[in-house]
């Protein structure tokens, strides 16, 4: 029985996409059977690992019942790595979601008869706490919320966790956290430096050790369409994913 | 009769809040009278003009007719510049007002008693294209677009004109594009260069002459609740919103 981890974080451009991608590809590239799923009407993870989405055959429609998730579930150019699309059209889809009944628990029946095919399943999220972010919160075993190191970034985690909560006494009673992951730090600024002092000190262990440097090849991946371990290997943004997933595999094998 | 101007993009981080807050500082500081209005429940223009709001005296009471926009306006630390703040516990706020009748259309009427009083109305959005995002829209003159110098950013424009398209025909046949800024740049990276090609190629004149390179006195000046302008006048952050604020104000008096 595969383990599935959400993406989420309120706050935009901290970096969830970029976690979605390049951890679902470190994480197939040990070899672990992986699901990636693009659960964003933005449709950024579908295009950056190089996929083109038909239109009438993505997550969207899994969500209202038209096709099942094997039915949507495309490969990927890495082995151990398909994906389950999204496509930008969707992006009015949230107000038509709250019609349909059970609308936080959608994803997590949709997810159900294929959960044992996989190892891992990946699930990148808009930037809000809306009916698809809750829906991936009901569907997840844990989540891993990216917190760039930027002032702004830090507000919205107390609400973020005010939600997980409500999740956790509401539609899904073992929803954990996976980790805060601490990204786009640069070294040279002190704020970077108040950031993750101030995140250690409010998370504690929860903190992954592994932190993701701001890294100019992480940016430029995407529009080859490919995770950074295809795109440079040798990049420190390959180096740190690479960690993130050794940290999360070990933390697995633990359980 | 003030101009009314919404700062929209999906995509999340591109600069919305940044461009709200140093944009209305900007114009309040040629002696306009400037509204900022925080229409984002993450609230980060409300602590990026140093405001602390009161949690019943927010955007979210005008929307739903419990407080007029009047009542809820506050001063700010500099002259010409009030603002309407928003609250972080307004996070679920967009999933109550679908239920609402008139629902696009409710911020639309709550201004409708004070665009007098100003000659600047700047409206900062949420990460999103749902009913907060509709609402504003549907209020404005005119919208202006954030676009990061980076990759994922163009993905999402389409669907962006798209939604501005339908709110013009169906909402507000008024509604005009004030331009398109290009944010972020960094003149060292070739992906930089790339995007403001393209996006010049794209929108042509509606560009802004000025573009807003990255530079850390922006992120740094939220933490201290100050525009950029208030805290530090020298950086080339404070001279590219100075810019834009002329550019914007020359052609208003054009018309
Ligand atoms: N460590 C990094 N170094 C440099 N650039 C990065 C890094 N991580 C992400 N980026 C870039 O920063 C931008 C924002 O990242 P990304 O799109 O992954 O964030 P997001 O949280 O998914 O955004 P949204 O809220 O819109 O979904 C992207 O253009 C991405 O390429
Ligand atoms: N020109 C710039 N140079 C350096 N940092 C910047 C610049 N513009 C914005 N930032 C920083 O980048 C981050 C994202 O900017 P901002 O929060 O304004 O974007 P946004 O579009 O409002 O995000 P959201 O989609 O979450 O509302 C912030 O931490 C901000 O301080
Ligand atoms: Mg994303
Ligand atoms: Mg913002």
């Amino acid at each position: 029985m595969g383990k599935t981890i959400v993406i989420a974080n309120q706050k935009g451009g901290v970096g969830k996409t970029t976690t979605a991608i390049n951890l679902s590809a470190c994480i197939a590239a040990a070899e672990k059977r992986t699901l990636l799923i693009d659960n964003d009407p933005q449709a950024n993870a579908t295009s950056g690992v190089g996929v083109t989405a038909n239109e009438k055959s993505t997550i969207y429609e899994t969500l209202v019942g038209e096709k099942n998730a094997q039915e949507v579930t495309v490969e990927t150019q890495m082995p151990f790595l398909s994906m389950i699309p999204s496509h930008i059209n969707l992006v009015g889809a949230e107000i038509e979601l709250v019609e349909l009944e059970n609308r936080e628990r959608l994803l997590s029946k949709a997810l159900d008869p294929i959960r044992d095919k996989y190892d891992f399943i990946i699930i990148d999220c808009p930037p809000s706490l809306g009916l698809l972010t809750l829906n991936a919160l009901s569907a997840a075993d844990s989540v891993l919320i990216p917190v760039q190191c930027e002032y702004f970034a830090l507000e919205g985690l107390g609400q973020l966790f005010n939600t997980i909560n409500m999740v956790k006494k509401t539609l899904n009673p073992n929803l954990d956290i996976e980790g805060v992951l601490l990204t786009m730090y640069d070294s040279r600024l002190k704020l970077s430096h108040q950031i993750v002092d101030e995140v250690k000190r409010y998370f504690g262990a929860k903190v992954f050790k592994t932190i993701v440097s701001r890294n100019i090849r992480l940016s430029e991946a995407p529009s080859f369409g490919q995770p950074i371990i295809l795109y440079d290997a040798i990049s420190s943004g390959a180096r740190h994913y690479m960690g993130l997933a050794k940290e999360i595999l070990a933390n697995d094998s633990l359980l």
